[in-house]
């Protein structure tokens, strides 16, 4: 029985998709089977681990809208024990057709219900955005992870997002919980760097993840060859970072 | 008779506020009669210039769907010449609310040919999206500025926005144009970075500014005291590169 969990916040360039890959790959690395779904219609998950936006036969545009078998729709990756479910432009048209629709923040949660017990975990990489298709992705999803950058505007946006996660808590999945708030993007020479740190574990509290993502070359690279950091340099302090929040992940979820 | 611009890239975080409100601050230093209207619920363009979004009476929201006056949204900055219609949360439903609208993607050029008799320039800081309020700055426009980051999915995503400025230049506002592209973000000493420079270049040629706008900590810093670099750090590198900006800006228009 695998556990879905959203990653999510409204502000834009926070580092949704590079968490969403690379915690992904480091669990697969970890011998965990994981899927990514990608519900942004930039489709950056998908290109990130490679696969061609292209060549996409099922996106998750069809398993929302077309009603496609959503088991159709999984591909591998170079990374083995990580699959994905792409996404492409179509997406954009989702939110509109969506609308009308009965029961319409409860489309990805009937989809997620299909693959749950072939996977381990199952990340929904969201867009920036706080309208149906994101709330689709909280509404299926047992958690939500938050990546906050080290910086004012993704600080001040946290308020909005909390509101948005109640709201759909209330209204749509009252098991929502936090799974946890990632500090992304950290560059310990800069002074507000270290102030949104500070702000955000004041805010809360245990619920932030121990481990932070430092900004570091390498992460910002992997995307342009279609590779996690973890395959694309073993190495280099971002997939350290990545390594030890993918631990940490397993630890919170009592799964070590 | 004032020019329209609207500052759009459906890729989150790769500038759009900053540009929004350090161009439209220093085109105000420069003698310019400049409105930036906030179209994002996150409301940074709001909080980056020094207005409290909670105290908002008027907001972009309430002129789109409650057809409020803008002249009376209208709010004065700290920086002289720099005037704003702010945002707030409410705009999160404008999307919803205005799907089943007559004519829906021509509200905000209601609300434009209203105010632009008052000014020199109206800027439109828009949300990452590529749904109706995105469509409505872009219909309500003259030219469109794009950021783009010098990262590899800001490059990525540059030909879903060339698609969706076609299609509003064909279906919805004939007269679109590209004001031009600006190189943001960029950090020299990254081999990624001078790759975008250069395909990017490559691209849109002439169409991208020579001005690079350079990471610089205080252009971060400045939206946490509701300020433009302009008015934060006179002598900050971000100014320079903000003023050079207005400077071409100007030249491209023949107004200077
Ligand atoms: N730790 C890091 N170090 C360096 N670069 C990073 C880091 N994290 C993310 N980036 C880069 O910053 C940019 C923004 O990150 P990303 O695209 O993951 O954010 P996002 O929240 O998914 O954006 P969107 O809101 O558009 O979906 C990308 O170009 C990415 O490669
Ligand atoms: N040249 C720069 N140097 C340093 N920091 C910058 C620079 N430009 C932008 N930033 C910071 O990067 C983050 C993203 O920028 P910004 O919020 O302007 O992007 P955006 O495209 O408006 O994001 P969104 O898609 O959420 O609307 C902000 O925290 C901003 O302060
Ligand atoms: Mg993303
Ligand atoms: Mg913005």
């Amino acid at each position: 029985m695998g556990k879905v969990i959203a990653i999510a916040n409204q502000k834009g360039g926070v580092g949704k998709t590079t968490t969403a890959i690379n915690l992904a790959a480091c669990l697969a690395v970890l011998e965990k089977k994981v899927l990514l779904i990608d519900s942004d219609p930039q489709a950056n998950s998908t290109s990130g681990v490679g696969i061609d936006v292209n060549m996409v036969e099922l996106s998750t545009y069809d398993c929302m809208v077309n009603g496609a078998n959503p088991k159709k729709a999984v591909l591998p990756t170079d990374t083995p024990n990580l699959f994905i479910i792409p996404s492409n432009i179509d997406l954009v048209s989702a939110e509109l057709q969506l609308v009308n629709l009965e029961r319409r923040e409860f489309v990805m949660k009937n989809i997620v219900e299909q693959l749950r017990n072939d996977f381990d975990y199952i990340f929904i990489d969201s867009l920036p955005s706080l309208g149906i298709v994101t709330v689709n992705a909280l509404t299926a999803a047992d958690t939500v992870l938050v990546p906050v950058q080290c910086e004012f505007f993704s600080l001040d946006g946290l308020g909005l997002l909390q509101n948005t996660i109640n709201g759909v808590k209330q209204r749509l999945n009252p098991e929502l919980e936090i799974e946890g708030i990632l500090l992304s993007m950290y560059d310990g020479r800069l002074r507000l760097a270290n102030l949104v740190v500070s702000e955000v574990r004041e805010m809360f509290k245990e619920k932030v993840y121990d481990t932070i993502i430092h900004r570091n070359s390498k992460i910002g690279e992997a995307p342009n060859i279609g590779q996690p950091i973890v395959m694309y340099d073993a190495t280099s302090k971002g997939t350290i970072n990545f390594l030890n929040l993918a631990k940490e992940f397993l630890t919170r979820n009592n799964d070590n």
